[in-house]
């Protein structure tokens, strides 16, 4: 899966996926990617988010639109990726996920579980270029 | 000051998130930007995670899902087990700005599909194909999705019907890492 957030110039934020899920699934199987709230979730007056992994299990808990929330509380994106991360690692501590948060104000942050690092791109217009960053899970 | 515009991708997708900046530095809007960097992933097949080719279900179809928000309006479009159609997120879109509904699924979505111009055209490729056969012929259907049926899904392949005792715990097989993921 890929997951998406981006905010323009007029402020505007739009968050998106896409994937072909999981290997070997039964047919007619989706996981969390094309839930809003699960695999994504935007809201201009907050930020947005994106979710990865286990959609199987990650669609129970729609980790983006509680990052979201998390934001809207106060919340810095990572302590908010944090949050929805956790969420879901209370119930399965095997699981594995991801969640990358944007604030509206171009602050980001993201959060992992089930893996040792989990990688993510950012493009600003601060480095001009794309550039990978990891979080440790 | 805010750090805006600004695009952050999962993974280590360098391309797709060069192609949204494009679209947000020369003025784009973020809704096209998510649609056109989420698109090059579909192309490139990002690790065999994202679009035609991969990820072939039991059957060895290869089904794409695929959502899009715009947070000035809370709209959105998604489709899921979209068939046939290689461009998910565009099609997303198009539900999204063509239709009162936010998601489309399976054979209908991929009729909306060709009604809103999208080529129509199998995703599977022999790579995809290849992958399958070695599951179903050599690898014994493993692992799989099933439990509570027989015949035992952790060592057979289908056709299964269901059984009704449930004494025994089933632990569920770690099939989600980096390279097979939603």
């Amino acid at each position: 899966t890929i997951g998406m957030v981006a905010v323009d110039r007029q402020g505007d934020i739009a968050a998106g996926t896409s994937t072909n899920g999981a290997r070997f699934k039964m047919p007619g199987r989706i996981g969390d990617s094309p839930i809003p709230g699960a695999g994504a979730y935007a809201d201009n007056t907050v930020g947005g988010a994106a979710a990865t992994g286990d959609g199987d299990v990650m669609l129970r808990f729609l980790p983006s639109f509680l990052a979201v929330e998390e934001m809207r509380r106060g919340a810095a994106p990572t302590a908010a990726a944090e949050t929805a991360v956790a969420r879901i690692a209370a119930h399965y501590p095997a699981f594995m996920g991801a969640v990358v948060a944007l604030a509206k104000d171009g602050t980001y942050g993201a959060a992992c579980h089930g893996i040792h690092q989990f990688p993510f791109v950012v493009f600003d217009q601060k480095a001009e270029e794309c550039r990978t960053e990891h979080v440790l899970c | 000051e805010p750090n805006t515009p600004i695009v952050i991708t999962t993974w280590n997708f360098k391309n797709s998130t060069i192609k949204a900046w494009e679209v947000l530095k020369t003025g784009g809007t973020a809704l096209d930007a998510v649609e056109q960097g989420a698109s090059v992933c579909e192309a490139q097949q990002c690790a065999g995670t994202v679009g035609f080719g991969g990820s072939p279900d039991e059957d060895g179809e290869t089904t794409l899902d695929a959502l899009i928000m715009d947070g000035k309006t809370m709209n959105v479009g998604a489709v899921g087990a979209l068939r046939r159609v290689k461009s998910a997120i565009s099609v997303a879109r198009h539900v999204l700005e063509h239709s009162y509904h936010s998601f489309l699924v399976g054979e209908l979505a991929t009729q909306f599909a060709e009604q809103m111009g999208f080529p129509v055209e199998s995703l599977t490729t022999p790579k995809s194909k290849q992958m399958w056969k070695k599951w179903r012929n050599e690898d014994n259907c493993q692992p799989n999705f099933w439990m509570y049926v027989k015949p035992d899904p952790r060592q057979n392949c289908g056709p299964y019907t269901k059984i009704t005792s449930r004494h025994q715990h089933w632990a569920r097989p770690q099939k989600v890492d980096e390279h097979n993921h939603d």
